[in-house]
């Protein structure tokens, strides 16, 4: 996931990987053949993310999407139910 | 709005408190609950059931980290609250919340009726909204139990997959309650003038007040203001016509109905110290010139002209409007005078003769 150097503190690396994979990862639906692999980039993901909270729209961790990932909220992923 | 359909393909649903959190007595878990699900039951026709053994459709718990069959893990305080699942059969629209948590009735720790709704909406089929002024928007957002907690973003989309109340007069989304304006402990969280008209909000409304018309118009302020959110603490116009609103320590000038490009800002851009969190009320004396920022006991001076904050600020209230010695909730002028609010109560001051003139009831201004 590119960050910015200054943020590649570990644990905020963990919880944004984490935040990701938990509301942004679309859950394979097994009812279909040959399951399509979940092979959106966390790049991608961060995009969903940032456009889903009206953030900038940049794929890039900063500290605003940072400061939003730190919010208590709701474990139901934002896509893909 | 979002939803996974079909929904419940009935309107009688029946739920199951399998068990309770320490933090609170059972009574108010109770009742939070209860009062959740009647946020949903007043916008459509579902009817919900309580039932004390069995299975029920919604079957609601504590738990922490994994707790029982549940797939999805809890991650110990903060972060994830609670989660729900969609209408379905077994795990379909069963409610859990994270123990870890502190749960309560108020406005400290996370409020229990605030999130239980907020997961019945899931539990009803609605997935995460991006409106920041929804119920169903994915984060945290304490709202002041006056306020009814659904937006029309929630009620649009919880209407369209159970319709709405059978007796409900039109298909518009209803917000069924507002604050009484005329209840005895009204109080208010912002006032403004705009032009002639004076303006009062509350929670996620606003009420405009015009001199020569007795009724007030009642507003959602997402309707007047789409990209503010709810909730505004402090208000005042300025002398270029236009309203400056204030939440948290982020700020909106609005010209007309706009709101200008590039806001919010934080309030550091006026000159307040990272240490102002917030503001609790503002006027701009249209004859100085001058706005007066109310924080906690003391006030803040900043010159609209040179658009700065005077120095030798903070200065405590009471020295420049002796007898206003409470926390400002609000404050506006008009004709000269200012009006500053506190709780249920009111006091016109003469900023000239430097006294209180008299005390009134908050809503004086509306035609009770």
């Amino acid at each position: 996931l590119p960050t910015h150097p200054e943020k590649d503190n570990e644990g905020d690396a963990k919880l944004v990987q984490n935040y990701l994979n938990k509301f942004y990862a679309v859950e394979p639906d097994p009812n279909q053949l040959g399951w399509k692999i979940n092979s959106e980039s966390g790049s991608e993901k961060l995009q969903k993310m940032q456009q889903f909270f009206g953030l900038k729209v940049t794929g890039k961790l900063d500290n605003e999407t940072l400061e939003m990932m730190k919010k208590p909220r709701c474990g139901v992923p934002d896509v893909g139910l | 709005y979002g939803f996974t359909l079909p929904g419940w393909k009935k309107n009688k649903l029946t739920y199951r408190i399998v068990n309770y959190t320490p933090d609170m007595s059972k009574e108010d878990v109770d009742k939070a609950i209860e009062e959740a699900f009647k946020v949903w039951s007043v916008v459509t026709p579902l009817i919900f059931t309580r039932i004390h053994k069995g299975i029920a459709d919604i079957m609601i718990a504590f738990g922490t980290r994994v707790h029982g069959h549940c797939p999805r893990y809890f991650d110990g305080p903060l972060g994830v609250l609670a989660h729900a699942f969609p209408p379905g059969n077994g795990l379909g629209g069963d409610v859990h919340f994270d123990e870890d948590e502190d749960w309560t009735t108020g406005s400290s720790g996370f409020n229990l009726f605030l999130v239980a709704a907020h997961e019945f909406g899931h539990a009803l089929g609605l997935s995460h909204s991006k409106d920041q002024r929804a119920l169903m928007f994915p984060n945290y957002a304490y709202i002041s139990p006056s306020e009814f907690p659904l937006s029309p973003d929630d009620i649009s989309g919880i209407q369209s997959i159970y319709g709405s109340p059978p007796n409900a007069p039109d298909e518009r989304p209803t917000t069924p309650t507002s604050p009484k304006i005329c209840g005895s402990q009204m109080s208010f969280d912002a006032i403004t003038t705009l032009r002639r008209e004076v303006i009062f909000l509350k929670g996620r409304h606003l009420w405009r007040v015009y001199p020569d018309n007795p009724e007030a118009e009642r507003e959602l302020i997402s309707v007047f203001w789409p990209n503010v959110t709810p909730g505004i603490e402090a208000a005042y116009e300025n002398t270029k016509d236009q309203i400056l609103l204030f939440k948290g320590n982020k700020f909106w000038i609005v010209s007309g109905y706009q709101v200008l490009l590039g806001y919010p800002k934080s309030i550091n851009t006026l000159g307040f110290p990272k240490g102002v969190k917030k503001v609790d009320a503002a006027v701009c004396n249209k004859n100085t010139g001058k706005t007066d920022f109310f924080i906690g006991d003391k006030y803040w001076r900043f010159d609209e002209n040179s658009q700065s904050m005077e120095k030798g600020y903070p200065r405590p209230t009471v020295n420049e409007f002796p007898g206003i010695s409470q926390r400002v909730d609000a404050v506006f002028q008009q004709k000269g005078l200012f009006y500053f609010f506190h709780g249920s109560k009111q006091w016109e001051f003469d900023p000239l003769a430097k006294k209180v003139i008299r005390e009134m009831k908050s809503n004086s201004w509306f035609n009770c």
